[in-house]
């Protein structure tokens, strides 16, 4: 565990409680992608269903199944409790334009041809793109509430402070998963058109709005 | 053959 790794899950984690709080305390989720909700809690799923077979350590259980419940919980709220308030209209992306490549590409590019590992693999393909959705979103409605772009922000820089732990792994454990930093690498740069909107925007007091 | 390494990460 170094540094850069702690940072990230807890921006990670921080990330999925900012929306949670939003959610609940404005009892709405306008302006949330439901689908790309619902993506990442298939990604928790599929990712941790090694929960299952091997035990790393308390902090690794305890955090994944707090993951996975924090996912839950954001897909209830948009689906069930506050569904009336769930816009619908905006969330349009077509979700079988990434399951289709991502189940394929998990198939074809994996470490080992098992169930387990497919499913890793896949959940590993499908984080880089989960975001999609909600992204697409925005730029359809040209705006983000202040508190959805504190999501997005923290979401991003759990990805790109992983990026900093797989260069600190690689160098002091000789450790480094292909699949893994090339869908992190992915992941990330589909933020930085938003970080940057974000340092130049919000940070300075401004709604997030697209020309 | 599992590798705990990259079970680790979340």
């Amino acid at each position: 565990m170094n540094i850069f790794r702690i940072l990230g899950d807890v921006s990670h984690l921080l990330a999925m409680i900012i929306l949670l709080v939003k959610i609940w305390r404005s009892k709405s989720c306008a302006g949330i992608s439901g689908k790309s909700q619902i993506l990442f809690a298939l990604v928790f799923t599929t990712r941790y269903l090694d929960l299952f077979t091997i035990f790393i350590s308390v902090y690794n259980t305890v955090m994944k199944v707090i993951f996975l419940v924090c996912a839950y919980i954001t897909v209830y709220m948009i689906y069930m409790k506050f569904h009336k308030t769930f816009d619908r209209e905006h969330d349009s992306f077509r979700l079988e334009f990434l399951l289709v490549p991502v189940t394929g590409l998990s198939f074809l590019e994996n470490h080992s041809f098992t169930p387990l590992e497919i499913l890793w693999t896949f959940s590993i393909y499908l984080e880089s793109v989960a975001i999609l959705p909600q992204l697409f979103m925005i730029s359809k409605t040209g705006e983000a509430e202040t508190i959805t772009t504190h999501y997005l922000f923290f979401l991003g820089l759990y990805r790109a402070l992983y990026l900093a732990n797989w260069i600190w792994r690689y160098h002091t454990e000789n450790f480094y998963d292909q699949i893994a930093v090339v869908s992190g690498v992915v992941q990330t740069i589909f933020y930085c058109d938003f970080f940057y909107l974000y340092v130049t925007k919000v940070l300075k007091g401004k709604k997030l709005s697209l020309p | 053959t599992m590798d705990p390494a990259k079970h680790d990460e979340l």
